[in-house]
């Protein structure tokens, strides 16, 4: 199966 | 004093009906450059970006940058008084905690305004650096959506392949399984009815099918759609929204367990 990463794996809160 | 005067009203109906699946409140920050939005759906996974540039506006003023948070549940209700036709204008005081919408008929017979109140609204803005993608798909905004729906009904995932010759949808389940190949258009008469691929390199990623379908609501929008993907990273699913500006939704692709 796969898994859904979050988007703040890949973005830097501001 | 914040004031943003459209002609069109229906762009305004449009933009809701495309975040509002997604999200159930939204910060909309006014400054003299226009109207922008960012927000993450519920689950994190996610975000969607809104830019209406000011001389889009057919009349656009903002004193002082102004963070309206509404309720888009609430916004929809007062949207749906507006005929299509109707000209709206928003309209906030500084530092109010109410947004004004007034809609005039044409013909200025018939005049409406409607007070919503704001909410303070604690969101989480992210980072989005500029990005060269591997790939740049363009296809028609009702294609995508139609392969959208078509997909979802197989399983809970969307394998997007792209090559230089062109762009395949695949998913699998308990039924069987779904592909959709899209050839990159040989000569274009209509742009809005082309298929067209920037590649880099070719790139296949996976991504869940319920969120593709959640960001096919802005279909009405544009007649395009841009996808753009790299690996490991988030698609970019672009529309237009007329001259006045775009959204732009991100998802990251799912990995192995």
């Amino acid at each position: 199966s796969r898994l859904q990463p979050f988007l703040k794996d890949f973005y830097v809160p501001h | 004093m914040f004031e943003a005067r459209l002609v069109q009203s229906s762009i305004l109906k449009k933009v809701l009906e495309a975040i509002k699946d997604l999200l159930n409140e939204a910060t909309f920050d006014c400054s003299d450059s226009g109207i922008q939005l960012q927000a993450m759906d519920n689950s994190h996974v996610s975000l969607v970006s809104m830019n209406l540039r000011s001389d889009g506006f057919d009349k656009y003023r903002c004193d002082r940058n102004i963070s309206m948070g509404m309720n888009l549940g609430s916004m929809t209700k007062i949207l749906k008084c507006a005929a299509n036709e109707d000209v709206v204008t928003m309209k906030a005081q500084d530092n109010a905690d109410t947004v004004t919408f007034v809609f005039e008929s044409p013909n200025q017979e018939k005049v409406s305004d409607y007070e919503m109140k704001l909410m303070n609204l604690d969101q989480e803005h992210l980072g989005i650096p500029e990005t060269e993608y591997a790939c740049v798909v363009r296809l028609p905004a009702g294609e995508f959506a139609r392969i959208c729906r078509d997909l979802s009904q197989f399983g809970e995932s969307v394998v997007i392949s792209c090559t230089k010759e062109g762009v395949k949808f695949s998913s699998a389940g308990d039924i069987g399984s779904a592909n959709i190949k899209l050839a990159q258009t040989s000569n274009v008469d209509k742009e809005e009815l082309a298929v067209t691929v920037e590649m880099q390199e070719p790139v296949t990623l996976t991504f869940a099918s319920r969120y593709l379908n959640s960001f096919t609501k802005a279909t009405s929008l544009s007649n395009v759609v841009q996808l753009s993907m790299s690996p490991d990273v988030p698609l970019v699913v672009e529309y237009r929204i007329g001259e006045i500006g775009h959204i732009r939704y991100y998802l990251a692709p799912k990995i192995e367990d």
